[in-house]
Protein backbone atom coordinates (compact mmCIF):
# COMPACT_ATOMS: atom_id res chain seq x y z
CA UNK A 1 0.00 0.00 0.00
CA UNK A 2 1.70 3.18 -1.27
CA UNK A 3 1.42 6.24 1.21
CA UNK A 4 1.61 9.66 0.04
CA UNK A 5 3.04 12.27 2.45
CA UNK A 6 3.62 15.87 2.07
CA UNK A 7 5.63 18.65 3.53
CA UNK A 8 3.60 21.53 5.01
CA UNK A 9 4.66 24.67 6.54
CA UNK A 10 5.08 28.02 4.82
CA UNK A 11 7.47 29.41 6.88
CA UNK A 12 10.64 30.01 5.02
CA UNK A 13 13.84 27.49 5.27
CA UNK A 14 12.39 25.41 8.32
CA UNK A 15 13.89 22.01 6.67
CA UNK A 16 10.99 20.72 4.26
CA UNK A 17 13.25 20.38 1.19
CA UNK A 18 16.09 18.61 3.76
CA UNK A 19 13.28 16.74 5.01
CA UNK A 20 11.54 15.42 1.91
CA UNK A 21 14.93 14.55 0.35
CA UNK A 22 16.69 13.26 3.33
CA UNK A 23 13.11 10.87 3.93
CA UNK A 24 12.72 9.89 0.37
CA UNK A 25 16.25 8.69 0.40
CA UNK A 26 16.81 7.47 3.58
CA UNK A 27 13.53 4.82 2.39
CA UNK A 28 15.60 3.68 -0.40
CA UNK A 29 18.54 2.80 1.64
CA UNK A 30 16.62 0.93 3.58
CA UNK A 31 15.28 -0.98 0.32
CA UNK A 32 11.83 0.40 0.21
CA UNK A 33 10.83 2.25 -3.33
CA UNK A 34 10.50 5.48 -2.64
CA UNK A 35 9.37 8.89 -4.87
CA UNK A 36 10.09 12.44 -4.29
CA UNK A 37 7.84 15.27 -6.19
CA UNK A 38 9.07 18.41 -6.58
CA UNK A 39 6.28 21.38 -6.11
CA UNK A 40 8.86 24.22 -5.42
CA UNK A 41 9.42 26.76 -8.41
CA UNK A 42 12.94 27.00 -6.50
CA UNK A 43 13.79 22.93 -7.25
CA UNK A 44 15.87 22.37 -4.39
CA UNK A 45 14.83 18.66 -3.91
CA UNK A 46 15.72 18.23 -7.59
CA UNK A 47 19.10 20.06 -6.74
CA UNK A 48 19.51 18.06 -4.10
CA UNK A 49 19.68 14.59 -5.76
CA UNK A 50 21.88 16.56 -8.75
CA UNK A 51 19.92 16.37 -11.37
CA UNK A 52 20.81 19.16 -14.02
CA UNK A 53 17.39 20.76 -14.94
CA UNK A 54 19.05 22.13 -17.98
CA UNK A 55 19.99 19.27 -19.38
CA UNK A 56 16.80 17.63 -18.44
CA UNK A 57 14.83 20.35 -20.56
CA UNK A 58 17.49 20.23 -23.19
CA UNK A 59 16.32 16.23 -23.33
CA UNK A 60 12.57 17.05 -23.66
CA UNK A 61 12.20 15.57 -20.01
CA UNK A 62 8.86 16.71 -18.37
CA UNK A 63 8.40 17.90 -14.89
CA UNK A 64 5.63 18.55 -12.48
CA UNK A 65 4.59 21.67 -14.34
CA UNK A 66 3.21 19.25 -16.60
CA UNK A 67 1.32 17.64 -14.42
CA UNK A 68 -0.63 20.57 -14.19
CA UNK A 69 -0.51 21.91 -17.75
CA UNK A 70 -0.56 18.43 -19.64
CA UNK A 71 -2.10 16.08 -17.03
CA UNK A 72 0.42 13.85 -16.94
CA UNK A 73 0.98 10.84 -14.75
CA UNK A 74 3.58 10.89 -12.12
CA UNK A 75 4.70 7.61 -13.15
CA UNK A 76 5.83 8.61 -16.88
CA UNK A 77 7.96 11.56 -15.51
CA UNK A 78 9.79 10.09 -12.76
CA UNK A 79 13.74 10.32 -13.20
CA UNK A 80 15.50 7.21 -11.83
CA UNK A 81 18.83 6.13 -10.20
CA UNK A 82 19.95 2.99 -11.17
CA UNK A 83 21.81 1.24 -8.75
CA UNK A 84 22.62 4.63 -6.23
CA UNK A 85 20.29 3.04 -3.58
CA UNK A 86 19.35 -0.16 -2.29
CA UNK A 87 16.15 0.28 -3.10
CA UNK A 88 14.67 2.50 -5.51
CA UNK A 89 14.05 5.88 -5.99
CA UNK A 90 11.87 7.92 -8.24
CA UNK A 91 11.72 12.10 -8.90
CA UNK A 92 9.19 14.08 -10.39
CA UNK A 93 11.66 17.25 -10.89
CA UNK A 94 10.35 20.59 -10.44
CA UNK A 95 10.28 23.34 -13.29
CA UNK A 96 11.16 27.30 -12.36
CA UNK A 97 7.67 27.85 -14.47
CA UNK A 98 5.38 26.19 -11.61
CA UNK A 99 5.28 29.99 -10.31
CA UNK A 100 2.95 30.46 -13.54
CA UNK A 101 1.08 27.68 -12.97
CA UNK A 102 -2.05 29.19 -11.03
CA UNK A 103 -2.07 32.08 -13.63
CA UNK A 104 -2.00 29.98 -16.63
CA UNK A 105 -4.77 27.03 -15.09
CA UNK A 106 -6.80 30.67 -14.55
CA UNK A 107 -6.71 31.91 -18.00
CA UNK A 108 -7.30 28.46 -19.56
CA UNK A 109 -10.64 28.34 -16.93
CA UNK A 110 -11.31 32.00 -18.61
CA UNK A 111 -10.87 30.70 -21.87
CA UNK A 112 -13.18 27.43 -21.31
CA UNK A 113 -16.05 29.61 -19.70
CA UNK A 114 -15.98 32.05 -22.83
CA UNK A 115 -15.46 29.62 -25.10
CA UNK A 116 -18.90 27.49 -23.84
CA UNK A 117 -22.28 28.70 -22.62
CA UNK A 118 -21.36 27.83 -19.94
CA UNK A 119 -21.88 29.62 -16.29
CA UNK A 120 -20.05 31.26 -13.08
CA UNK A 121 -20.98 27.87 -11.29
CA UNK A 122 -19.11 25.64 -13.71
CA UNK A 123 -15.87 27.70 -12.77
CA UNK A 124 -15.98 26.32 -9.50
CA UNK A 125 -15.87 22.72 -10.84
CA UNK A 126 -13.24 23.55 -13.43
CA UNK A 127 -11.18 24.89 -10.18
CA UNK A 128 -11.69 21.81 -8.20
CA UNK A 129 -10.70 19.83 -11.27
CA UNK A 130 -7.12 21.89 -11.61
CA UNK A 131 -6.99 21.20 -8.13
CA UNK A 132 -7.38 17.44 -7.89
CA UNK A 133 -4.90 17.24 -11.05
CA UNK A 134 -1.89 16.23 -8.45
CA UNK A 135 -3.84 13.68 -6.75
CA UNK A 136 -4.96 12.19 -10.12
CA UNK A 137 -1.58 12.39 -11.02
CA UNK A 138 -0.08 10.68 -8.20
CA UNK A 139 -2.59 7.87 -8.44
CA UNK A 140 -0.12 6.30 -11.26
CA UNK A 141 2.48 5.90 -8.73
CA UNK A 142 -0.28 4.03 -6.22
CA UNK A 143 1.06 0.08 -6.18
CA UNK A 144 4.43 0.40 -7.07
CA UNK A 145 5.84 2.44 -4.41
CA UNK A 146 5.83 1.97 -0.74
CA UNK A 147 6.16 5.96 -0.03
CA UNK A 148 5.84 9.27 -1.95
CA UNK A 149 7.33 12.65 -0.10
CA UNK A 150 6.24 15.59 -1.74
CA UNK A 151 8.39 18.74 -1.42
CA UNK A 152 6.65 21.99 -1.58
CA UNK A 153 7.08 26.11 -1.49
CA UNK A 154 7.13 28.03 1.33
CA UNK A 155 3.80 29.55 0.81
CA UNK A 156 0.09 28.66 1.76
CA UNK A 157 -1.06 28.73 -2.40
CA UNK A 158 -2.51 26.44 -5.06
CA UNK A 159 0.42 24.30 -4.79
CA UNK A 160 0.61 23.71 -0.93
CA UNK A 161 -3.32 23.11 -1.70
CA UNK A 162 -2.77 20.75 -4.55
CA UNK A 163 0.02 18.90 -2.32
CA UNK A 164 -2.84 18.38 0.92
CA UNK A 165 -5.69 17.27 -1.63
CA UNK A 166 -3.12 14.46 -2.60
CA UNK A 167 -1.44 13.62 0.34
CA UNK A 168 -2.76 10.75 2.89
CA UNK A 169 -0.58 12.43 5.67
CA UNK A 170 1.15 15.44 6.56
CA UNK A 171 4.60 16.41 8.23
CA UNK A 172 5.14 19.61 9.89
CA UNK A 173 8.98 20.45 9.60
CA UNK A 174 9.66 22.99 12.08
CA UNK A 175 13.09 24.67 13.25
CA UNK A 176 12.73 26.32 16.35
CA UNK A 177 12.22 30.39 16.34
CA UNK A 178 9.32 32.47 17.44
CA UNK A 179 8.43 33.02 13.48
CA UNK A 180 8.63 29.29 12.99
CA UNK A 181 5.75 28.85 16.09
CA UNK A 182 3.67 32.04 15.24
CA UNK A 183 2.68 30.25 11.52
CA UNK A 184 1.12 27.28 12.84
CA UNK A 185 -2.15 28.63 13.39
CA UNK A 186 -2.67 29.61 10.50
CA UNK A 187 -1.14 27.00 8.82
CA UNK A 188 -3.43 24.57 10.59
CA UNK A 189 -6.64 26.65 9.49
CA UNK A 190 -5.57 25.95 5.77
CA UNK A 191 -4.99 22.09 6.51
CA UNK A 192 -8.70 21.98 8.11
CA UNK A 193 -10.15 23.61 4.89
CA UNK A 194 -9.02 21.03 2.94
CA UNK A 195 -9.60 18.19 5.01
CA UNK A 196 -13.31 19.23 4.95
CA UNK A 197 -13.59 20.33 1.39
CA UNK A 198 -11.33 17.85 0.00
CA UNK A 199 -9.11 15.74 2.06
CA UNK A 200 -10.95 14.29 4.86
CA UNK A 201 -8.87 11.41 5.44
CA UNK A 202 -5.99 13.24 5.23
CA UNK A 203 -3.88 13.38 8.77
CA UNK A 204 -0.62 14.94 10.65
CA UNK A 205 1.83 12.07 10.71
CA UNK A 206 3.92 14.48 13.08
CA UNK A 207 5.94 17.63 13.53
CA UNK A 208 9.90 17.38 13.10
CA UNK A 209 12.22 19.57 14.92
CA UNK A 210 15.78 20.32 12.76
CA UNK A 211 18.56 22.29 13.42
CA UNK A 212 18.02 21.36 16.75
CA UNK A 213 20.83 22.91 18.74
CA UNK A 214 20.59 20.39 22.14
CA UNK A 215 22.73 22.79 24.22
CA UNK A 216 20.31 26.09 24.08
CA UNK A 217 17.69 26.47 26.23
CA UNK A 218 14.93 28.00 24.02
CA UNK A 219 15.06 24.72 21.84
CA UNK A 220 14.01 22.77 24.28
CA UNK A 221 11.60 25.05 25.55
CA UNK A 222 10.00 25.28 21.96
CA UNK A 223 9.73 21.25 22.07
CA UNK A 224 7.36 21.51 25.39
CA UNK A 225 5.49 24.76 23.95
CA UNK A 226 5.37 22.37 20.82
CA UNK A 227 4.42 19.24 22.76
CA UNK A 228 1.28 20.82 24.48
CA UNK A 229 0.31 22.63 21.55
CA UNK A 230 -0.09 19.46 19.45
CA UNK A 231 0.10 16.44 22.30
CA UNK A 232 3.69 14.87 22.91
CA UNK A 233 2.64 11.99 20.79
CA UNK A 234 2.46 13.77 17.34
CA UNK A 235 6.02 14.97 18.28
CA UNK A 236 8.69 12.67 16.65
CA UNK A 237 11.08 11.67 18.84
CA UNK A 238 13.58 11.75 16.79
CA UNK A 239 14.92 15.77 16.66
CA UNK A 240 17.61 16.36 14.20
CA UNK A 241 20.21 18.34 14.99
CA UNK A 242 21.79 21.17 13.78
CA UNK A 243 24.97 20.23 11.40
CA UNK A 244 26.94 21.70 9.16
CA UNK A 245 26.73 18.07 7.47
CA UNK A 246 23.47 19.38 6.28
CA UNK A 247 24.49 22.39 4.48
CA UNK A 248 27.31 20.75 2.79
CA UNK A 249 25.50 18.22 1.43
CA UNK A 250 23.37 20.55 -0.69
CA UNK A 251 26.46 22.21 -2.21
CA UNK A 252 28.07 19.13 -3.29
CA UNK A 253 24.37 17.74 -4.46
CA UNK A 254 24.70 14.51 -2.64
CA UNK A 255 21.71 13.36 0.50
CA UNK A 256 23.58 13.19 3.74
CA UNK A 257 23.76 9.10 3.29
CA UNK A 258 26.09 10.11 0.42
CA UNK A 259 27.78 13.15 2.06
CA UNK A 260 28.07 12.05 5.51
CA UNK A 261 27.70 7.73 6.01
CA UNK A 262 27.60 5.92 9.21
CA UNK A 263 28.03 10.00 11.21
CA UNK A 264 25.21 11.45 13.51
CA UNK A 265 23.48 13.30 10.73
CA UNK A 266 22.33 9.67 8.72
CA UNK A 267 22.02 7.94 11.88
CA UNK A 268 19.43 10.64 12.96
CA UNK A 269 17.63 10.77 9.78
CA UNK A 270 17.57 6.50 9.06
CA UNK A 271 16.33 6.64 13.00
CA UNK A 272 13.00 9.24 11.39
CA UNK A 273 13.04 6.82 8.50
CA UNK A 274 12.20 3.86 11.37
CA UNK A 275 9.86 6.42 13.65
CA UNK A 276 8.12 7.20 9.93
CA UNK A 277 7.26 3.68 9.16
CA UNK A 278 6.50 2.80 12.88
CA UNK A 279 3.47 5.83 12.69
CA UNK A 280 2.43 4.67 9.18
CA UNK A 281 1.91 1.43 10.39
CA UNK A 282 1.07 2.00 13.95
CA UNK A 283 -2.27 5.23 13.16
CA UNK B 1 17.28 62.79 1.32
CA UNK B 2 15.24 59.27 1.69
CA UNK B 3 16.41 55.68 0.85
CA UNK B 4 14.51 53.04 -0.06
CA UNK B 5 16.24 49.67 0.72
CA UNK B 6 14.22 46.17 -0.27
CA UNK B 7 14.99 42.46 0.86
CA UNK B 8 15.28 40.32 -1.89
CA UNK B 9 15.85 36.56 -1.98
CA UNK B 10 13.07 33.65 -3.02
CA UNK B 11 14.90 31.36 -0.84
CA UNK B 12 12.48 30.61 2.32
CA UNK B 13 14.52 31.70 5.97
CA UNK B 14 17.85 33.38 4.81
CA UNK B 15 17.58 36.14 6.91
CA UNK B 16 15.06 38.82 5.20
CA UNK B 17 13.37 39.28 8.38
CA UNK B 18 15.69 39.48 10.41
CA UNK B 19 17.32 41.78 8.58
CA UNK B 20 14.65 44.35 7.77
CA UNK B 21 13.78 44.38 11.24
CA UNK B 22 17.41 44.84 12.73
CA UNK B 23 18.18 47.19 10.47
CA UNK B 24 15.03 49.27 10.71
CA UNK B 25 15.70 49.45 14.28
CA UNK B 26 19.60 49.69 14.31
CA UNK B 27 18.99 53.12 12.09
CA UNK B 28 16.16 54.35 14.90
CA UNK B 29 18.54 53.40 17.94
CA UNK B 30 21.26 55.68 16.22
CA UNK B 31 18.75 58.47 16.48
CA UNK B 32 17.64 59.10 13.04
CA UNK B 33 14.28 58.22 11.54
CA UNK B 34 13.26 54.93 9.99
CA UNK B 35 10.21 53.02 8.56
CA UNK B 36 9.49 49.34 7.93
CA UNK B 37 7.33 48.34 5.51
CA UNK B 38 6.04 44.32 6.35
CA UNK B 39 5.16 42.83 2.40
CA UNK B 40 5.22 39.38 3.59
CA UNK B 41 1.58 37.58 4.50
CA UNK B 42 3.53 35.85 6.93
CA UNK B 43 3.68 39.16 8.98
CA UNK B 44 6.97 38.29 10.69
CA UNK B 45 8.68 41.70 10.41
CA UNK B 46 4.84 43.21 12.30
CA UNK B 47 4.94 40.18 15.10
CA UNK B 48 8.74 41.28 15.51
CA UNK B 49 7.84 44.67 16.81
CA UNK B 50 5.69 43.12 19.37
CA UNK B 51 2.33 44.46 17.43
CA UNK B 52 -0.86 42.23 18.04
CA UNK B 53 -2.50 42.24 14.45
CA UNK B 54 -5.54 41.65 15.95
CA UNK B 55 -5.71 44.26 17.66
CA UNK B 56 -5.12 46.56 14.29
CA UNK B 57 -7.72 44.66 13.10
CA UNK B 58 -10.00 45.49 15.58
CA UNK B 59 -8.81 48.89 15.62
CA UNK B 60 -9.89 48.95 11.76
CA UNK B 61 -6.27 50.26 11.15
CA UNK B 62 -5.15 50.02 7.74
CA UNK B 63 -1.83 47.55 6.29
CA UNK B 64 0.39 47.07 3.39
CA UNK B 65 -3.05 45.16 1.56
CA UNK B 66 -4.88 48.45 1.57
CA UNK B 67 -1.59 49.96 -0.12
CA UNK B 68 -2.91 47.72 -3.13
CA UNK B 69 -6.45 47.34 -2.90
CA UNK B 70 -7.34 50.90 -1.57
CA UNK B 71 -4.01 52.83 -2.51
CA UNK B 72 -3.52 54.34 0.77
CA UNK B 73 -0.34 56.34 1.34
CA UNK B 74 2.47 54.56 3.71
CA UNK B 75 2.19 58.00 5.67
CA UNK B 76 -1.23 57.45 6.86
CA UNK B 77 -0.98 53.83 7.81
CA UNK B 78 2.06 53.52 9.93
CA UNK B 79 2.08 52.79 13.43
CA UNK B 80 4.75 54.31 15.50
CA UNK B 81 6.61 53.48 18.78
CA UNK B 82 6.69 56.81 21.11
CA UNK B 83 9.90 56.36 23.25
CA UNK B 84 11.14 53.41 22.01
CA UNK B 85 14.56 54.23 20.12
CA UNK B 86 16.39 57.23 20.41
CA UNK B 87 15.38 58.08 16.71
CA UNK B 88 11.94 57.49 14.97
CA UNK B 89 10.13 54.14 13.81
CA UNK B 90 7.33 53.51 11.50
CA UNK B 91 5.88 50.60 10.71
CA UNK B 92 3.54 49.78 8.23
CA UNK B 93 1.97 46.16 8.98
CA UNK B 94 1.81 43.20 7.03
CA UNK B 95 -1.76 41.53 6.43
CA UNK B 96 -2.12 37.65 6.15
CA UNK B 97 -4.64 38.58 3.31
CA UNK B 98 -1.80 39.99 1.25
CA UNK B 99 -1.44 36.39 -0.64
CA UNK B 100 -4.62 37.34 -2.01
CA UNK B 101 -3.82 40.53 -3.27
CA UNK B 102 -2.71 39.78 -7.02
CA UNK B 103 -5.94 37.99 -7.91
CA UNK B 104 -8.08 40.67 -6.20
CA UNK B 105 -5.99 43.28 -8.36
CA UNK B 106 -6.15 41.05 -11.45
CA UNK B 107 -9.76 40.30 -11.16
CA UNK B 108 -10.44 43.99 -10.54
CA UNK B 109 -8.30 44.38 -13.99
CA UNK B 110 -10.99 41.85 -15.59
CA UNK B 111 -14.09 43.77 -14.60
CA UNK B 112 -12.32 46.90 -15.70
CA UNK B 113 -11.81 45.54 -18.70
CA UNK B 114 -15.58 43.53 -19.39
CA UNK B 115 -17.15 47.46 -18.49
CA UNK B 116 -15.63 49.85 -20.58
CA UNK B 117 -14.95 49.67 -24.63
CA UNK B 118 -11.31 49.05 -23.48
CA UNK B 119 -8.85 46.54 -25.10
CA UNK B 120 -6.12 44.21 -24.41
CA UNK B 121 -3.61 46.41 -24.84
CA UNK B 122 -5.12 48.36 -21.98
CA UNK B 123 -4.99 45.31 -19.77
CA UNK B 124 -0.90 45.95 -19.89
CA UNK B 125 -1.75 49.78 -18.38
CA UNK B 126 -3.56 48.78 -15.84
CA UNK B 127 -1.33 46.01 -14.97
CA UNK B 128 1.81 48.20 -14.45
CA UNK B 129 -0.30 50.76 -12.46
CA UNK B 130 -1.23 47.80 -9.69
CA UNK B 131 2.70 47.28 -10.11
CA UNK B 132 3.61 50.97 -9.13
CA UNK B 133 1.13 51.02 -6.01
CA UNK B 134 3.83 50.71 -3.59
CA UNK B 135 6.18 53.23 -5.09
CA UNK B 136 3.99 55.78 -5.12
CA UNK B 137 2.43 55.01 -1.63
CA UNK B 138 6.15 54.92 -0.33
CA UNK B 139 6.57 58.62 -2.35
CA UNK B 140 4.47 59.96 0.81
CA UNK B 141 7.34 58.79 2.99
CA UNK B 142 9.86 60.32 1.19
CA UNK B 143 11.65 63.59 2.49
CA UNK B 144 9.99 62.64 6.27
CA UNK B 145 12.21 59.66 6.87
CA UNK B 146 16.03 59.00 6.22
CA UNK B 147 15.50 55.12 5.54
CA UNK B 148 12.61 52.54 4.81
CA UNK B 149 13.53 48.99 5.02
CA UNK B 150 10.80 46.58 2.69
CA UNK B 151 10.51 43.35 3.91
CA UNK B 152 9.42 40.77 1.30
CA UNK B 153 7.91 37.21 0.78
CA UNK B 154 9.74 33.91 -0.08
CA UNK B 155 9.01 34.16 -3.64
CA UNK B 156 9.50 36.06 -7.06
CA UNK B 157 5.43 37.03 -7.77
CA UNK B 158 4.17 40.23 -7.26
CA UNK B 159 4.68 41.79 -3.99
CA UNK B 160 8.45 40.91 -4.59
CA UNK B 161 8.23 42.46 -7.90
CA UNK B 162 6.31 46.05 -6.53
CA UNK B 163 8.97 45.94 -3.58
CA UNK B 164 11.97 46.02 -6.19
CA UNK B 165 9.97 48.36 -8.46
CA UNK B 166 9.48 50.75 -5.02
CA UNK B 167 13.45 50.70 -3.97
CA UNK B 168 16.36 52.68 -4.70
CA UNK B 169 18.50 49.81 -3.32
CA UNK B 170 18.38 46.17 -2.80
CA UNK B 171 20.02 43.92 -0.16
CA UNK B 172 20.57 40.53 -0.62
CA UNK B 173 20.46 38.43 2.44
CA UNK B 174 22.43 34.69 1.83
CA UNK B 175 22.45 32.21 4.83
CA UNK B 176 25.62 29.90 3.58
CA UNK B 177 24.19 26.22 2.10
CA UNK B 178 24.10 25.23 -1.65
CA UNK B 179 20.21 26.11 -2.08
CA UNK B 180 20.91 29.56 -1.10
CA UNK B 181 23.77 29.96 -3.85
CA UNK B 182 21.36 27.94 -6.63
CA UNK B 183 18.60 30.60 -6.46
CA UNK B 184 20.73 33.92 -6.70
CA UNK B 185 21.30 33.36 -10.72
CA UNK B 186 16.94 33.42 -11.10
CA UNK B 187 16.60 36.52 -8.32
CA UNK B 188 19.52 38.46 -10.28
CA UNK B 189 17.40 37.38 -13.77
CA UNK B 190 14.30 38.45 -12.23
CA UNK B 191 16.36 41.92 -10.74
CA UNK B 192 17.52 42.42 -14.06
CA UNK B 193 13.92 42.45 -15.92
CA UNK B 194 12.46 45.23 -13.11
CA UNK B 195 15.75 47.17 -13.78
CA UNK B 196 14.96 47.24 -17.88
CA UNK B 197 11.12 47.62 -17.44
CA UNK B 198 10.47 49.60 -14.32
CA UNK B 199 13.05 51.20 -12.30
CA UNK B 200 16.60 51.49 -14.28
CA UNK B 201 17.75 53.32 -10.85
CA UNK B 202 17.31 49.90 -8.65
CA UNK B 203 20.97 49.07 -7.36
CA UNK B 204 22.90 46.27 -5.02
CA UNK B 205 23.91 48.01 -2.05
CA UNK B 206 25.42 44.55 -1.08
CA UNK B 207 24.85 40.57 -0.11
CA UNK B 208 24.60 39.91 3.68
CA UNK B 209 25.91 36.65 4.96
CA UNK B 210 24.12 36.07 8.00
CA UNK B 211 23.84 32.73 10.80
CA UNK B 212 27.46 32.83 9.81
CA UNK B 213 29.36 30.37 11.63
CA UNK B 214 33.51 31.38 11.77
CA UNK B 215 34.31 27.74 12.97
CA UNK B 216 32.87 26.21 9.62
CA UNK B 217 35.34 25.79 6.51
CA UNK B 218 31.88 25.55 4.65
CA UNK B 219 30.64 29.23 5.80
CA UNK B 220 34.30 30.63 4.73
CA UNK B 221 34.17 28.84 1.37
CA UNK B 222 31.00 30.06 0.41
CA UNK B 223 31.88 33.73 1.47
CA UNK B 224 34.66 33.31 -1.39
CA UNK B 225 32.57 31.80 -3.88
CA UNK B 226 30.29 34.76 -3.38
CA UNK B 227 33.03 37.42 -3.61
CA UNK B 228 34.25 35.85 -6.72
CA UNK B 229 30.60 35.98 -8.29
CA UNK B 230 29.39 39.35 -7.06
CA UNK B 231 33.05 41.06 -6.82
CA UNK B 232 34.58 41.46 -2.93
CA UNK B 233 33.29 45.08 -2.88
CA UNK B 234 29.81 44.49 -3.10
CA UNK B 235 29.65 41.66 0.00
CA UNK B 236 28.77 43.62 3.31
CA UNK B 237 32.05 43.27 5.11
CA UNK B 238 30.06 42.90 8.79
CA UNK B 239 28.89 39.41 8.94
CA UNK B 240 26.28 38.28 11.09
CA UNK B 241 27.23 35.46 13.32
CA UNK B 242 24.94 32.36 14.20
CA UNK B 243 23.15 33.39 17.57
CA UNK B 244 20.50 31.58 19.50
CA UNK B 245 19.53 35.49 20.72
CA UNK B 246 18.59 36.21 17.66
CA UNK B 247 16.04 33.12 17.33
CA UNK B 248 15.36 34.24 20.98
CA UNK B 249 14.16 37.47 20.19
CA UNK B 250 11.35 36.09 17.83
CA UNK B 251 9.85 34.16 20.73
CA UNK B 252 9.75 37.60 22.89
CA UNK B 253 8.70 40.17 19.68
CA UNK B 254 11.65 42.33 20.77
CA UNK B 255 14.42 43.51 18.09
CA UNK B 256 17.64 42.28 19.51
CA UNK B 257 19.01 45.71 20.75
CA UNK B 258 16.23 45.07 23.26
CA UNK B 259 16.89 41.60 23.63
CA UNK B 260 20.29 41.38 23.84
CA UNK B 261 22.06 44.87 24.29
CA UNK B 262 26.12 45.16 24.54
CA UNK B 263 26.40 41.95 23.24
CA UNK B 264 27.81 40.45 19.97
CA UNK B 265 24.35 40.21 17.98
CA UNK B 266 23.54 43.71 18.34
CA UNK B 267 27.12 45.37 17.75
CA UNK B 268 27.29 43.68 14.95
CA UNK B 269 24.20 44.60 13.27
CA UNK B 270 25.23 48.57 14.36
CA UNK B 271 28.07 47.45 12.90
CA UNK B 272 26.05 46.99 9.92
CA UNK B 273 23.86 50.06 10.34
CA UNK B 274 27.12 52.01 9.94
CA UNK B 275 28.64 50.22 6.82
CA UNK B 276 24.89 50.53 4.91
CA UNK B 277 25.29 54.27 5.57
CA UNK B 278 28.72 54.57 4.54
CA UNK B 279 27.69 52.81 0.93
CA UNK B 280 24.91 54.40 0.64
CA UNK B 281 27.13 58.00 1.14
CA UNK B 282 29.86 56.45 -0.74
CA UNK B 283 27.99 55.26 -4.23
N1 LIG C 1 22.42 35.27 12.81
C1 LIG C 1 21.45 34.41 13.14
N2 LIG C 1 21.71 33.44 14.05
C2 LIG C 1 20.76 32.54 14.38
N3 LIG C 1 19.51 32.52 13.88
C3 LIG C 1 19.21 33.46 12.98
C4 LIG C 1 20.13 34.45 12.55
N4 LIG C 1 19.52 35.26 11.67
C5 LIG C 1 18.26 34.80 11.53
N5 LIG C 1 18.07 33.73 12.34
C6 LIG C 1 16.88 32.89 12.46
O1 LIG C 1 16.75 32.17 11.26
C7 LIG C 1 15.38 32.05 10.91
C8 LIG C 1 15.19 32.60 9.51
O2 LIG C 1 15.41 33.98 9.50
P1 LIG C 1 14.26 34.95 8.91
O3 LIG C 1 12.93 34.49 9.35
O4 LIG C 1 14.68 36.33 9.21
O5 LIG C 1 14.44 34.64 7.37
P2 LIG C 1 13.45 35.08 6.20
O6 LIG C 1 14.26 35.08 4.97
O7 LIG C 1 12.77 36.32 6.58
O8 LIG C 1 12.40 33.87 6.18
P3 LIG C 1 11.08 33.80 5.21
O9 LIG C 1 11.59 33.28 3.91
O10 LIG C 1 10.17 32.84 5.93
O11 LIG C 1 10.52 35.18 5.14
C9 LIG C 1 14.60 32.81 11.97
O12 LIG C 1 14.12 31.89 12.90
C10 LIG C 1 15.62 33.72 12.63
O13 LIG C 1 15.34 33.94 13.97
N1 LIG D 1 19.73 19.93 10.82
C1 LIG D 1 20.25 20.92 10.10
N2 LIG D 1 21.43 21.46 10.47
C2 LIG D 1 21.96 22.49 9.79
N3 LIG D 1 21.41 23.03 8.69
C3 LIG D 1 20.25 22.50 8.26
C4 LIG D 1 19.59 21.44 8.93
N4 LIG D 1 18.45 21.14 8.26
C5 LIG D 1 18.41 21.99 7.21
N5 LIG D 1 19.48 22.79 7.21
C6 LIG D 1 19.79 23.88 6.28
O1 LIG D 1 18.85 24.92 6.55
C7 LIG D 1 18.48 25.55 5.34
C8 LIG D 1 16.97 25.50 5.22
O2 LIG D 1 16.54 24.17 5.03
P1 LIG D 1 15.61 23.79 3.77
O3 LIG D 1 16.10 24.49 2.55
O4 LIG D 1 15.49 22.33 3.74
O5 LIG D 1 14.26 24.46 4.26
P2 LIG D 1 12.94 24.67 3.38
O6 LIG D 1 11.83 24.76 4.33
O7 LIG D 1 12.88 23.66 2.32
O8 LIG D 1 13.22 26.12 2.72
P3 LIG D 1 12.26 26.83 1.64
O9 LIG D 1 11.21 27.51 2.46
O10 LIG D 1 13.18 27.80 0.91
O11 LIG D 1 11.73 25.77 0.72
C9 LIG D 1 19.20 24.81 4.23
O12 LIG D 1 20.34 25.53 3.88
C10 LIG D 1 19.61 23.48 4.84
O13 LIG D 1 20.80 22.99 4.32
MG1 LIG E 1 12.60 23.98 0.27
MG1 LIG F 1 10.69 36.73 6.53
Amino acid sequence: DTRIIALANQKGGCGKTTTAVSLAAGFACQGYSASIIDLDPQCNATDGFGVDRDELTRAGRFTTADIFLGKKPASEIEVGFPNRFAGELGLVPGHRGLTSVPHRLESSLQAQLANDDSSELDADDLKNEHRERLKHSLNSLRGHRDVVFIDTPPDLGFLMTTALIAADYFIIPVFPSGYDLKGLETLMRTIEKVQRRFNPNLRLLGVLLGNYDTTAKLDSDIHKMLSRKFGAELIFDVKISRSVKHREATVYSRTIFEHAPEQQPSAQFLALVNEVQRRLNGI
